[in-house]
């Protein structure tokens, strides 16, 4: 990860997370862009104000990160920001784009004109989103979700660059098989052969990892995995 | 799908890699 886009509103909540991300060797490298976006106002004056106000949580947001300044570019933009978060992570060659999300559901996300819903589905590029209403923690577990997917393997490789540098950080490797009930296979997390090549994997690389199997279904199967084993950044391919 | 599930409902910040 070369190029970070972070996408700011003035809460913060994207700025702590990337200051949680820091904390990887990796990502102190990268160049990061902090763009906030204003949309358009009826009257100059409402304009005038945005504008000033986000030059005001640019230069915070600047402040608040922990990375040389050096390295940081602040853009201020004027437009739809689900275009322009687009549009600048595209002329970027932006590697991970950071930001909000309200959680809503892919209805609400629609009626709401939701700018993370229509990055999601118009950009290629990884994105990291940090719902309001987490709680932004200290990177110790990471979860990665398991199938026998290329997407899924290519979460896998980001996850190991991710925590090969990392002391202190335990790797998940979770699965969920929608074909069994979840007190089924549990305790079987290490015989699963998807669970079983991938650890095979990280103990090379020296990462210290737990195999987690659940079954049912993989969408709730996840979120509950993550939540029973208190994860801080969960990773999944899409 | 899958990642539309989860990063709407999980209760951690979730990357989506592509």
């Amino acid at each position: 990860i070369r190029k970070i886009l972070i996408s700011v509103a003035g809460r913060g909540l994207c700025e702590e997370m990337f200051n949680m991300l820091a904390e990887i060797p990796a990502i102190q490298q990268a160049s990061v862009t902090v763009l906030h976006v204003v949309p358009p106002q009826v009257t100059a004056e409402a304009m005038s104000a945005k504008l000033e106000e986000g030059g005001k949580i640019l230069a915070d947001a600047v402040k608040s990160l922990k990375v040389d300044p050096s390295r940081i570019t602040p853009r201020l933009k004027q437009g739809d920001p689900k275009n322009i978060v687009t549009q600048v992570a595209d002329e970027e060659e932006t590697d991970l784009i950071i930001m909000g999300s309200r959680g809503l559901t892919r209805l609400e996300a629609i009626l709401e004109n939701s700018v993370s819903q229509y990055v999601f589905q118009l950009s290629s590029r990884p994105m990291l989103l940090v719902k309001d209403d987490v709680y932004v923690k200290q990177i110790r577990r990471i979860m990665v979700a398991m199938d026998k997917s290329d997407a899924a393997q290519n979460s896998f490789e980001l996850a190991l660059s991710l925590v090969r540098d990392m002391k202190n950080v335990q790797l998940y490797l979770a699965r969920v098989i929608p074909e069994a009930k979840p007190d089924q296979v549990m305790s079987n997390a290490e015989a699963d052969p998807v669970l079983a090549e991938a650890a095979a994997k990280a103990k090379r690389l020296g990462v210290s990892y737990r195999c987690v199997l659940s079954g049912g279904k993989p969408g709730p199967g996840i979120c509950e995995l993550a939540e029973d084993k208190n994860i801080d950044l969960l990773i999944l391919g899409s | 799908s899958l990642s539309d599930y989860v990063r709407v409902k999980a209760n951690c910040p979730v990357l989506l890699s592509r």
